[in-house]
């Protein structure tokens, strides 16, 4: 099983669409997908037509909250899973509450450790785990990129977008100092390119220059990634030989092939 | 003094870039104004040409953790405060280390008001304070809130727009119940709207019918807006005839009227 976080510290620049899209692409080529979503506005869900609303439907919070299996209230991980939100592709959702679960697993010795050790537990379901995470330097994130083997983390045209990544890679640093590992950068994904303006013209041959064969391609900007969404659809299922789903597939292949899943 | 907060849970809708032109078109005409950066990335002094690389620096982690005046660490607020960032405009910058504030105040019983306080310290000096709210729902962007008298929402087509201003109204109700103080919305503000894209055109009448006076107008979709953070200057400053200066200026004449600054 190979996990694979979709991280960048800048907001709104296509984390949700691309975990989501990416999940859904290869739930049909390698094998059985487990998309996690770490952000407390409970996108990925949502992108998929879930609606946090449901409350009731367990997820994150019981995830890392029931989570010590010497505990009583241990609740197993497999039971927390929604399962078959698409072919071969199950969800773990989120809510507001995981702001709750990061004040009650703050004090465990162990709590960076949290998440992984919820996805061994279902190891031998999965080929690939894909993880959303959230905009913000807290507690959730740090779970995620502990728990991930490898990060994509995408880049949209605009102010400070090296900085975006530059942060994200001397953040990785911290962790091997302090905690004894980080996941490696799998790659560096240009997001809403448009050809028409200069920005994105000047943003791909700085990544490709900047980092070489890390550098993952680009997606354009394409209004049907924007709309997909609202109908609680994938690319792929809305409009299927896009701009949007074509660039979604190609990455998809770079990401199989690098993960040596296929 | 009035204190606006420029707050979204959705991340990448424009936040920095309204609460920067915002606070430098109102700094030229109602006085003194205070930006202050409560975003762990540091963003709005980027967009101003100050990068958060010089850590020595004073600014968010000093303001909240030297707050106490009991303390003998304690720092007064107008000596953390970068001075003259633009005529008429003081910055409040911000970096990473913030995370790191958040663990060093969670024990204190008065943590929420913690910025609200340090504001009073200099309420006599400004007119108007600008707060860019990091996109998460943390201990800083609940500071933010508490300190602030009013907040406007920009919200960017794309997906679950509406459930973005519902999640920060529900979240203000909630504040209001537990801490018995919440600021009021002031405005929904569309942004980036492109007339040609479907999305968009769907998005100010549905905020129009939703939010009546509270709807702010809207920023037009413009390159230039993108463009001027890379040189760390202001929109009027980069291209002040462009469709983003004239817009972000008829906010400014919305946002001073109805905060009664003329
Ligand atoms: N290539 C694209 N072309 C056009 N629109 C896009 C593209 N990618 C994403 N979008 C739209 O841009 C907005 C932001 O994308 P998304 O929500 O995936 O970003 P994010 O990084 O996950 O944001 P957050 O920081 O809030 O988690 C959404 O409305 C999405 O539909
Ligand atoms: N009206 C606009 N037209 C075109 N580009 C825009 C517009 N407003 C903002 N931008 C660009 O979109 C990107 C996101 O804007 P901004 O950084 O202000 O959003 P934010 O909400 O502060 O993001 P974060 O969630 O990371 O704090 C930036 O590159 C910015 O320059
Ligand atoms: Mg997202
Ligand atoms: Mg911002």
């Amino acid at each position: 099983m190979m996990v694979l976080a979709i991280a960048a510290e800048k907001g709104g620049v296509g984390k949700t669409t691309t975990a989501v899209n990416l999940a859904a692409y290869l739930a049909d080529r390698v094998g059985k997908v487990l998309l996690v979503d770490m952000d407390s506005q409970g996108q990925a869900g949502m992108f998929l037509g879930f609606t946090t609303e449901g409350e009731d439907r367990a997820g994150m919070y019981e995830m890392l909250v029931f989570s010590d299996p010497l505990d009583p209230t241990y609740r197993p991980a497999d039971e927390l899973i929604t399962l078959n939100v698409r072919d071969g592709l199950d969800l773990i959702p989120n809510n507001p509450r995981i702001a709750q679960a990061e004040l009650e697993i703050a004090g465990r010795e162990d709590r960076h450790m949290i998440l992984a050790e919820r996805l061994k537990e279902v190891s031998d379901r999965y080929q690939l785990v894909i993880i959303d995470v959230g905009p913000t330097v807290n507690l959730a994130s740090l779970l995620a990129l502990y728990a991930a083997d490898a990060v994509i983390v995408p880049v949209a045209p605009g102010a400070a977008t090296r900085a975006g990544v530059e942060g994200l890679r001397t953040r990785l640093r911290a962790m091997r100092d302090r905690l004894g590992y980080a996941p490696a950068l799998m790659g560096v994904l240009a997001t809403m390119i448009d050809r028409r303006e200069r920005l994105s013209r000047n943003l791909v041959p700085d990544l490709q220059e900047a980092y070489g064969p890390t550098y993952a391609g680009h997606i354009r900007r394409n209004v049907h990634l924007a709309e997909a969404p609202e109908r609680g659809l994938t690319i792929f299922e809305y409009k299927p030989r896009s701009p949007g789903a074509i660039d979604y597939m190609a990455l998809g292949d770079w990401v199989a092939e690098r993960a040596e899943l296929v």
